[in-house]
């Protein structure tokens, strides 16, 4: 830069290596976190099982290979996917164990604010794992919950009949009420899960930490407008 | 070569590693280990104004020559990232929910003069 104007560039090249390191640091660390809408470090007090998160993401390659379009067609079929560009994330919720009864639980699960503020739901699948109870299917009724933001008053956003035919996965899409949570400013949504007799635990949780119950969502960044292509 | 070596004084790409291990995220975030904060210094006379890393075409080299010999016509020209990737994260956000995403442009592959 001509001599006395200030080249941002060359800024870096005039301090000390050592103050140059902070400084690059520093940059990066506040590049990252706004990239991730974050305010700050996320302070992450229990950390989820390396069980059961490789076993939810062995179910999740199983569930997209299962579900995999042929080659050379969108997932949504035709369309062009609008998202190219836009940044998208992948997110694991796993459930925090609610109240247990004989004849069902509550899990409830929880969506950080920032991202709730700033992404939109594409997607959102509810992975439950049965234990086997003779050979007869079983009606499970599965309520999903959303509370306000207070946490007080509680409504049934969906309603559903399962029939649960033997041990193993079984998963719901919860796409619609996840995305209605975002949109009244909650972050929880409370999975009900209620079996018509003593059924005993209907799902395995609690005795082995692999198979813990999670939803999978994928959600993008909201942008002002959006053009689609066909 | 498009990294800058000891005494590099044209425009080249620096490579910079931020090991999350060293600034205390290794907690949060669980892939990758590190950030390739490259970035781009070093000096763009004019007669190198637009080429595009090491992507030098008979159009631009020509260019150029009408840019050397109009100097005074010429603007400064800035030494930028010519090529990006995303940076992709696997991290515990703040209710330990498990995030993948790519963060786009994120990390600097070549630098060219404007």
């Amino acid at each position: 830069a001509p001599k006395g104007v200030w080249c941002p560039a060359c800024g870096l090249a005039t301090l000390a290596p050592t103050v140059q390191r902070d400084v690059l640091i520093a940059l990066a660390k506040q590049s990252i976190l706004s990239k991730l809408h974050l305010p700050d470090k996320p302070n992450v007090t229990q950390p989820t099982s390396r069980r059961a998160l490789l076993t939810a993401l062995r179910r999740l390659r199983v569930q997209r290979t299962d579900t995999a379009a042929p080659p050379g067609i969108p997932r949504d079929g035709g369309v062009l996917h609008p998202g190219v560009g836009v940044q998208e994330y992948e997110i694991l919720s796993f459930a925090e164990s609610g109240s247990f009864t004989s004849r069902g639980v509550r899990l409830h699960f929880r969506f950080t604010r920032e991202l709730a503020e700033s992404t939109e739901i594409l997607q959102a699948t509810l992975y439950l794992f049965w234990v086997a109870h003779g050979t007869r299917t079983r009606p499970v009724t599965v309520r999903l919950l959303q509370s306000d933001p207070t946490g007080l008053n509680v409504t049934v956003a969906s309603e559903t009949q399962l029939e649960v035919p033997r041990a193993g996965w079984a998963t719901l899409d919860v796409g619609q009420a996840v995305q209605s949570l975002f949109g009244r400013g909650s972050q929880r949504l409370t999975v009900e899960l209620e079996v018509a007799e003593d059924w005993g635990a209907p799902l395995l949780v609690g005795h082995s930490d692999s198979h813990w119950p999670f939803v999978a969502a994928r959600a993008r960044d909201r942008t002002p407008h959006r053009v689609q292509r066909r | 070569g498009i990294d800058c070596g000891a005494d590099s004084r044209m425009c080249c790409r620096k490579e910079f590693f931020v090991d999350f291990k060293e600034i205390g995220w290794e907690d949060w975030i669980i892939q990758p280990e590190g950030y390739h904060m490259n970035y781009c210094a070093g000096l763009c006379p004019l007669h190198m104004a637009g080429i595009p890393g090491l992507a030098a075409s008979f159009h631009t080299a020509v260019l150029n020559l009408i840019k050397a010999n109009n100097a005074d016509a010429a603007v400064d020209s800035c030494c930028v990232p010519t090529q990006r990737r995303p940076l992709s994260l696997l991290y515990y956000d703040r209710d330990s929910n498990i995030v993948k995403t790519d963060i786009p442009d994120m990390i600097v592959d070549a630098c060219g003069c404007t």
